[in-house]
């Protein structure tokens, strides 16, 4: 009950404001109960402070800024109860690339750190590139999927031509 | 427990047999626009036992039944399985039956959804409790729709209370 | 009536005084995530009438004006400009005064909101008009939100129709 | 009234369907009245089928299909009454880089048949190599945004860098 819900919201508040640090490379980011005194019923808010710009309603944040904020909650989750698997689809489409590296950077400290097995589906070349092992979807046939893998060492060329 | 399979036949696009092999690290997942990447995410949600049509981006259950190409008629029935490694033995009593578990649900046209679990029948609330059990599930924060990464952010804070009590 | 350019002074991160200039063609806006291109989309919405906080993002129609950096304090008021060629004399009557148009909209904390045409102050009503008559304004569909692309598919035939009345 | 909307059903619907076969390099698409007989009550319906495939309903479209649908409706309706400024936030970003091709041609058509400026902001080299002019958005001090104009032949090095 409350004390497994203060004790859960200890570690995720602590791995929250780590990662939203090093995803952003500085600022600082924390979470808070609100609405009611009682963790069981209260509401769960976000305050995130981008490096050099004041605290300000989550809303205001940008599209690419929202979406590193959502990942370091979700992985914060993560590192204080794994699950066996993660499916990221296209997360990183409002990153730009500076962006993109640190999200891979993070994916790749989060492989270190779980034994969740992670699949991420993406269009950006950065993404790709950084990936264990690589399957495209094709409808050669139009209409109807097939999966085929994708050598790494091709998978560079390949890009979009699957 | 550990996934080490996602077969699909029929669900969606994917009209013939095929299989996703999830090994640990990063596996990457590639393609053109509407050839069906986002359709295997949610072969496994469907799997996992997702009763809402609306998650299945359907406008009824049966969507998930291959409807056919301009060169292929349309099938009857779709079938999902999840390949696990359960040689920890975790999961729940009732279904810690074997070292690999085969967590298949199958839909024919009409007549909704079976559940087995290498190969005997077993309620979707079984499946359910099994993934739950393991912190995963058709609803876990972990895993991320395609568009919604931003939802997070801009839900309700009740909403996101969820997401502590996953971590609980 | 041709869009010239867009002066942004102290709305949300345009601390300083920044001119858009639109020139016929394509115009590309590039930059890191959250460096302020999307400030400038509501920033031309906003001189265009908008009068909803939420579209702005916002809590509430102050948070538009600059709030401070760590090296800057914040600003007490908003201002933005759009500069119009009005040299087809398209213009409703009351405001059909001359070949270019300028169009601001003032904010000060606490106190609202004041828009002017050349100078002259008008009232939102009158501005609103001005572009609707011009097939744009606050709401058209021709400023696509980031994010919003699918939202048209997804959203209800009954608003899609609004789509249409646009292109009446 | 009625007449008005009917005309204009006509005209969109006309567009529609032939930048959604051009867009997708094939299919069919049509916009048809729903839930009332009357123009001014009724809901507008969108059936797209994509090329290879059976039509079905909307929702079952990918990320990218439905960007592009969505795209050629809105460009339909410009057709019909043409808006003095376009602006689309990163529309390009859920699709492939064959699709992003598809949309910067489709926009270059735009420009031909209007007297429409457009504002394109996106993180796509591929569009960011179509457009007559360049601006970036710095934040050269930290929460403050500045403006600079890029020269083209610099843009196509510049990428994210700015
Ligand atoms: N029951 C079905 N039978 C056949 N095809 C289907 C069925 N349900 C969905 N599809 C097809 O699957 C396609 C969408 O697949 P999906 O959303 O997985 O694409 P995607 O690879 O994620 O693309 P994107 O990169 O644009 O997100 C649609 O074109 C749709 O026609
Ligand atoms: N009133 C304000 N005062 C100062 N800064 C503000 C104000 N309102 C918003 N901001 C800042 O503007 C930034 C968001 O800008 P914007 O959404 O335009 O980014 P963007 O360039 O579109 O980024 P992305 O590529 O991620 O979409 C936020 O970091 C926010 O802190
Ligand atoms: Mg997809
Ligand atoms: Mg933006």
């Amino acid at each position: 009950g409350r004390a497994r819900l203060n004790d859960a919201f200890d570690k995720v508040n602590a791995h929250f404001s780590d990662l939203f640090t090093t995803l952003f490379g500085g600022g600082t980011a924390e979470l808070t109960f609100v609405e009611s005194e009682d963790p069981l019923e209260a509401g769960l808010e976000i305050l995130a402070r981008p490096p050099g710009k004041k605290p300000q309603t989550l809303t205001l944040l940008s599209g690419g800024e929202q979406a590193l904020t959502a990942m370091a909650l979700i992985f914060a989750v993560f590192l204080t109860n794994p699950a066996p698997i993660c499916v990221l689809d296209e997360v990183d489409a409002p990153l730009d690339d500076a962006n993109v590296e640190r999200f891979c950077n993070l994916l790749d400290s989060m492989v270190e750190r779980t034994d969740t097995r992670f699949v991420v589906i993406t269009h950006n070349p950065i993404t790709m590139a950084r990936v264990d092992r690589l399957f495209g979807v094709t409808m050669a046939e139009r209409g109807v999927s097939q999966l085929v893998s994708i050598d790494l060492t091709t998978a560079h060329a390949v890009r979009e031509a699957v | 427990m550990k996934f080490e399979r996602l077969r699909l036949h029929g669900f969606k696009s994917f009209c013939d047999q095929t299989d996703l092999v999830l090994e640990p690290g990063l596996t990457g997942v590639v393609g053109p626009n509407g050839c069906g990447k986002s359709n295997l995410v949610e072969a496994m949600r469907w799997v996992m036992g997702e009763s809402s049509y609306k998650a299945m981006r359907a406008s009824g259950m049966d969507d998930v039944i291959f409807s056919g190409s301009s060169n292929r008629p349309g099938r009857n029935s779709a079938e999902v399985t999840l390949i696990l490694d359960n040689s920890d033995r975790s999961a729940p009593a009732a279904l810690n039956v074997a070292d690999t578990l085969e967590v298949t649900r199958r839909i024919e046209r009409e007549q909704g959804s079976v559940y087995r679990v290498n190969g005997r029948e077993v309620r979707a609330r079984d499946v359910q409790l099994l993934f739950a059990d393991a912190s995963t599930g058709a609803h876990s924060p972990a895993l991320v729709r395609q568009g919604q990464i931003g939802e997070l952010i801009s839900s309700k804070p009740v909403k996101r209370r969820a997401l502590l009590e996953e971590a609980a």
